[in-house]
């Protein structure tokens, strides 16, 4: 599960 | 985080305390799209479902809840606030913003990284966020003066996605497999909304004057 695929933008 | 994003989100901070300042110390929401206000709170709303279930970090969650909850807090306002509420331009603010939801609705069930209910709302939530400024510009054409602060809450508002779109650049050549395609094109375009405001704006700046946005 990358990171990519969590949004961790606002 | 890179300096791009971090100034992206204070600006958009910056935007909605400019906001909150301008309903606060004036007690007047005249020249602001309600609108545009609910768009933004179902923005958030459809965006940070992860609130509760994803921890990334204690800034992106402090950063979500006041983003949710001044727009919750500015809808409250223009709608109920006694004092407030009379100084709604409600005759024009008058954009079918409904228009702008289902397209948003239809474009997310059609193109979304996965078909799962919080992809789904997350791309709903970028492709809203594009438009959700089309009711605001609308009545900034139609209200012949438009005071200083609503002018600079909608210039920092334009202003910080272009700061996440130089984030997305600087990501794509810094991590592998960054694509974001999906909020590099809803960010050109809302970007793009705001270049006609951006010129006036810089107009009646470079020329001292109020700004007006030509009907």
């Amino acid at each position: 599960f990358s990171k990519g695929e969590v949004h961790d933008e606002l | 985080m890179n300096v791009f994003r971090f100034a992206g989100d204070m600006t958009h901070l910056f935007s909605v305390l400019v906001l909150l300042l301008k309903i606060y110390a004036t007690k007047s929401c005249s020249g602001i799209s309600l609108k545009t206000q609910e768009l933004y709170a179902l923005v958030f709303l459809t965006r940070y479902l992860d609130l509760l279930t994803d921890f990334i970090s204690l800034y992106n969650t402090v950063m979500k809840l006041v983003f949710i909850s001044s727009s919750l807090a500015i809808v409250w306002c223009m709608r109920a606030h006694p004092v407030v509420r009379r100084t709604y331009d409600k005759d024009q603010d008058t954009f079918r913003h409904y228009t702008l939801v289902a397209g948003s609705l239809v474009l997310a069930l059609l193109f979304h990284d996965r078909f799962t209910i919080r992809e789904v709302c997350w791309a709903f939530s970028i492709y809203l966020e594009a438009v959700a400024i089309l009711p605001q510009l609308v009545l900034l054409q139609r209200s012949r003066n438009v005071d200083n602060l609503t002018g600079q809450y909608v210039f920092f508002l334009g202003a910080y996605r272009a700061f996440y779109i130089l984030n997305w650049i600087y990501r794509y050549f810094t991590e592998q497999h960054f694509s974001r395609w999906i909020p590099w094109i809803a960010g050109l375009v809302q970007t793009g909304l705001y270049a006609d405001f951006f010129y006036y704006y810089y107009l009646s700046w470079k020329n001292n004057v109020k700004l007006q946005l030509p009907a």
